[in-house]
């Protein structure tokens, strides 16, 4: 059977929150290890990567590997009558036609349980290289979820140049223009206020701000957030998720025509 | 003009 329990069940309303608007269905892969979810939306420019480790929940067990597709639309309705101090435990049995959520009070006076119907579904699986990034920028994620939010007023897309000073944010449509820049902190002594820039290369990119703006739904999960960029190369935008893993973003880029 | 790349394009399906 497949059993994992997680106390805050607020951690996975999160994560349903931070992929519902890209994804329509997935297929979580659960092992020993822990699950997860590698899935594109339907036009193939961005991939969510979801990556829950085992350790990290407060009671995992998977006698077998198990590939159960879920409809997200569905999986964040039920979770959505979850409390916010509930715990979340979701239960399947091998070779299962559906999962249980089970979600219980703090008091444990209250206990309830959603079963949910599996879905079949074609996989497409796409093999991602380990690759070394020309920048790494790490930021405050409040941050990038304000400045995407501001420059999509000016145009469909916006443009990411990153230098070792820091990185510039830059939009232009019919009204006009605007671009943020952003230093890299002198002093970390705040980490989450931090801004970090790696740099090997500078790059610019271009990138879609419907995507983008979809990304930062994720802002919760975590503080700070991750940009990995090289020229001409998916963006990899990366929200750790406390403990227990991690969620990865992957765009295409803007290329000239 | 730009035009949108899609993540098959760098990407192998496995």
């Amino acid at each position: 059977m497949f059993e994992a329990r997680l106390t805050q069940s607020a951690i996975l309303k999160k994560v349903l929150d931070a992929v519902k608007d890209l994804l329509s269905e997935a297929t979580f892969e659960c092992s020993d290890s822990g699950i997860q979810v590698q899935a594109m939306d339907n036009a193939h420019v961005s991939l969510v990567s979801l990556n829950l480790r085992s350790d990290g929940f407060d009671k995992y067990r998977c006698d077998r590997n198990l590939s159960m597709g879920m409809s997200i639309s569905c999986m964040s309705k039920i979770l959505r009558c979850a409390g916010a101090e509930d715990t979340v435990t979701l239960r399947a049995w091998d070779s299962p036609e559906s999962i249980v959520f089970i979600f219980e009070s703090p008091n444990k006076d209250k206990l309830a349980e959603y079963e949910m119907k599996l879905i079949n579904m074609d996989q497409e699986h796409l093999g991602i290289p380990e690759t070394s990034y020309s920048c790494v920028v790490k930021m405050p994620s409040a941050e990038f979820t304000r400045i995407c939010r501001d420059l999509s007023q000016f145009g469909e897309s916006i443009t990411f140049a990153c230098t070792k000073e820091g990185i510039k944010f830059s939009a232009s449509g019919d009204y006009g223009s605007a671009n943020i820049k952003l230093a890299q902190t002198a002093d970390a002594d705040n980490e989450e206020e931090a801004i970090i820039v790696n740099m090997q290369e500078p790059v610019k990119l271009t990138f879609s701000c419907r995507y983008l703006n979809c990304f930062v739904k994720a802002g919760p999960l975590c503080n700070q957030v991750q940009l990995s960029m090289s020229d001409d190369v998916p963006l990899v935008c990366e929200y750790k998720i406390g403990d227990i893993g991690h969620i990865r973003y992957y765009l295409a880029p803007k290329i000239d025509d | 003009k730009k035009k949108q790349s899609t993540l098959t394009d760098f990407f192998k399906k496995s």
